[in-house]
């Protein structure tokens, strides 16, 4: 807007109305540093005689902030001040009034704030906390949608046995599969073993014999066939050689052995197949009889419709207490869910259910169990011609 | 006409 060649005349130069301007300005000169001062009277000299030069250029804007300068327009004073080029003791001065006044207004500003925030978070929390107690009474909304995060957390819970169970099964068919084998090892080294010792065992027999024939009687022992292998010493050894090159004997017992050695192998398979399927019937008995003790826990035996018992009410019934006990009509029909109280003793007040689906207590003495099956269709008959 | 009902177990009692 202004250059440095030509530099803004100051509002109380050029305008003698702006009172309030002017004494802003000389309290500004007085909050100054002396160094500032002395620098002062020099610049504005130079100012002076520079702005009567230029004088008729601005003149007619004085009459317009004039005009427009309101009291309170003070604040108008730093921004020309900044803006012009006075040099750095004016520039810096303004400036540095310009950040009292706006810190003055930043803590009110900031004094403003900071009660909002504490009358807003303490009506809030208020306002939370009774919402809160609504929502902890209500046996509603929050009560249903309680049960049914139990209910999904409870089916996770069940998927989560399953597959559990699943992988215990797996580990327990590969366990049960690497036994087999090992045990098939052992016993293949057992085998060997045993034919080493008996091999051992024959050449010791055979050893022994021909220390006895070398002898003369006196050592080792006699052989079975003495007077035949007197003669023919060379069937013993061709014997011997038959028995290490496997030949017809051993022939004849592998063909036996390959026979039976069917039975492992279905005993194994027998074992890979049968051990999940009796694990899984033990499961599924457990998981029966947990749902029996489940519902008996309930208060509630499990029905079995094809055991229900029927009744018919002799005379009305009205209970004294609603909540526990049902109203009955002379002649309503109810199913008998159970002669016992909830603590699982006999009793004289049964549950029933009645046919319009309310489930209560009532006095046994005032009904009558109707038998059988063909008894209750002659019932229906009859309440129907009534 | 009706019979009195016989005396009530514990938790069907009011009081």
């Amino acid at each position: 807007m202004s250059s440095t060649a030509v530099p803004r005349p100051k509002p109380w130069e050029t305008s003698a109305s702006l009172e309030e301007p002017q004494r802003n300005a000389q309290s500004l000169s007085a909050m100054m540093t002396s160094n500032q001062q002395d620098s002062r009277p020099t610049e504005e000299s130079n100012n002076s005689n520079s702005a009567s030069e230029s004088a008729p250029e601005v003149l007619p804007r004085p009459a317009a902030l004039n005009s427009s300068g309101t009291y309170g327009e003070s604040n108008t004073i730093p921004g020309i001040y900044g803006n012009s080029n006075y040099g750095i003791p004016y520039d810096n001065n303004p400036y540095s009034m310009n950040s009292i006044y706006g810190n003055s207004i930043g803590r009110y500003g900031y004094g403003g704030s900071y009660y909002g925030n504490n009358y807003g978070s303490f009506y809030g929390g208020g306002y939370g906390a009774g919402a809160g107690y609504g929502m902890n009474n209500g046996s509603g909304l929050g009560e249903s949608t309680k049960a049914t995060f139990q209910l999904i957390e409870s089916l996770i819970g069940a998927v989560t046995g399953f597959a559990q169970m699943l992988e215990s099964t797996y580990m327990a068919t590969h366990n049960s599969f690497f036994t087999m084998i090992s045990v098939a090892e052992q016993f293949g080294n057992l085998k060997e073993m045993l034919g080493s010792f008996f091999g051992i065992f024959a050449i010791m027999k055979f050893l022994k014999k021909i220390l006895y024939r070398a002898t003369k009687g006196r050592l080792g022992i006699p052989p079975k066939n003495f007077a035949e292998s007197e003669g023919s010493k060379n069937k013993l050894i061709e014997d011997f050689q038959k028995f290490n090159d496997s030949g017809t004997i051993n022939s004849n017992e592998k063909a036996t052995r390959r026979k039976i050695s069917w039975k492992p192998l279905l005993f194994f398979l027998m074992a890979v197949f049968g051990f999940p399927y009796l694990l899984n019937k033990f499961i599924t008995k457990l998981q029966t009889s947990g749902t029996i003790r489940a519902s008996q826990g309930n208060g509630s035996e499990p029905i079995d419709p094809s055991k229900l018992e029927f009744a018919r009410a002799l005379y009305d019934f009205v209970p004294e207490n609603p909540e526990m006990e049902v109203a009955l009509k002379k002649g309503d029909l109810m199913a008998i869910l159970s002669k016992k109280d909830p603590l699982g003793r006999d009793s004289d007040w049964w549950k029933v259910r009645t046919k319009n689906g309310n489930i209560g207590y009532i006095p046994y003495n005032y009904i009558e169990i109707i038998k059988r099956r063909k008894k209750i269709e002659h019932v229906d008959d009859e309440t129907r011609t009534h | 006409r009706p019979p009195r009902p016989p005396p009530k177990p514990l938790h069907l009692r009011t009081e």
